[in-house]
Parts: structure tokens; sequence; C-alpha cells
């Protein structure tokens, strides 16, 4: 199926990269496969402008409202919210676990740096990805090279920036291969 | 090249634009 291109609209404010919306919501089921995960994500929209960003986000439910095992994803435009994606395979994500009730919040201040352009780090981040669970949620942003360890720092010191984490906040970095290898995300 | 940056504030604004809606 060939897309329509999405670009800004007139009057609107250019993003520096369209953005996908991804949904995933665990299907309890099937087994939690590659391809599970691939028929199980769905593609909500692009956008290509910060006012297209406020259309499609203000109609999605709020994180902290989603119920079970789901996640939202946000990835440049032509990236998959997967570990085996070209600009994902050598990559990894820096992981913040949320006591309940912060998620929307936080959701809501990463998506904005992301667009925003605020981590500074050239062509490195994919995306970001909040995972509601039943305990905790946990926010993730996924970049390039996991092994550029310039960018990890700055990556990570911008979040504390951003969302004004507080000191306690214990952050992970895990690298897509090592998830690849014991097949778990967190 | 030039790279376009927004602040939170300043995307927080463009919110209630009415072609935000």
């Amino acid at each position: 199926v060939r897309r329509k291109a999405i670009s800004p609209g007139a009057g609107e404010h250019p993003l520096q990269y369209n953005y996908t919306f991804w949904y995933f919501r665990r299907t309890p089921s099937r087994p939690a496969n590659t391809q599970s995960y691939e028929q199980n994500i769905r593609q909500i929209g692009t956008v290509a402008s910060v006012e297209q960003f406020w259309k499609l986000y203000s109609h999605l439910v709020r994180p902290g409202d989603l119920i079970g095992h789901s996640d939202f994803h946000i990835f440049k435009e032509g990236i998959k919210p997967m570990w085996e994606d070209e600009a994902n395979k050598n990559g990894g994500k820096w992981i913040i676990r949320l006591r309940k009730g912060l998620a929307s919040r936080f959701w809501e201040n990463i998506i904005l740096a992301m667009l925003g352009e605020q981590f500074m780090v050239g062509e490195e981040i994919c995306g970001v990805v909040v995972s509601i669970r039943f305990q905790e949620d946990i926010l993730s942003i996924w970049n390039k090279t996991a092994n550029d360890q310039v960018t990890t720092s700055r990556i990570r010191d911008t979040l504390r920036r951003v969302l004004n984490l507080p000191p306690n906040t214990i952050m992970e970095y895990k690298t897509h291969n090592d998830s690849l290898k014991d097949n778990s995300s967190f | 090249g030039t790279r376009i940056i927004y602040d939170r504030k300043f995307l927080l604004e463009c919110r209630s634009s009415p072609l935000a809606r």
C-alpha cells in the first residue's frame, strides 16, 4: 500500500522530522514472539507539523488511563518500533521506571522534547515509548548507536532536565542486542 | 543544515491554535 506523503499544511509549524504514532496491546492468548508483535502493533497516524501533532495527540487516550499491557510508540517516519529495524539494530534505549500516576505527564514532556529537537544528538533519536504495565509504567527513548557514549550521556542528561526527574529516579540503558538475547524489553 | 527547534512553552501554545483542532 502506498501512503500519501504527509506534509505540513498552510500556516502550520513544520517539524524537523515526520513522526508516526503506533499502538500495541498484548493479546494474552498469543505467545510474545516477533510475529505476534508485528501483528499486534497498529499504526495510528503520521504527523509533519506541530499542529498536526496536537490534533492527533488530543484524540488519543492518555497513557495513564490505559489498562492492561499496552504501549504507545512515536517513531520517526520510516523507522519501525522494532529491535530488528535497520535504524535500531545497533541501538539501545534509556529506560525510566515510573510509579503509577506519572505516565501521562512524563509521556507528554518526552514527546515535546523529541519533537522540538531538544536532545541535540544529530540523527540519533529514533523514537519514544510509554509502556503501561501492571505495577509500574515505563518510559523509554531509543537511539541508533548504543556504543556512542557521548550521545547516550547527552540523551540521559537532557532527559533529566526536560522531565525534571526526581533525584532518586533510576535510569538504565539497555542495548536492543541484549533485549533480543534475553527476549525482554526491560 | 538548519534544525527546527521548539521549546516546550512554544509547543504548548500551538495547542490552542485553530489549526491544531
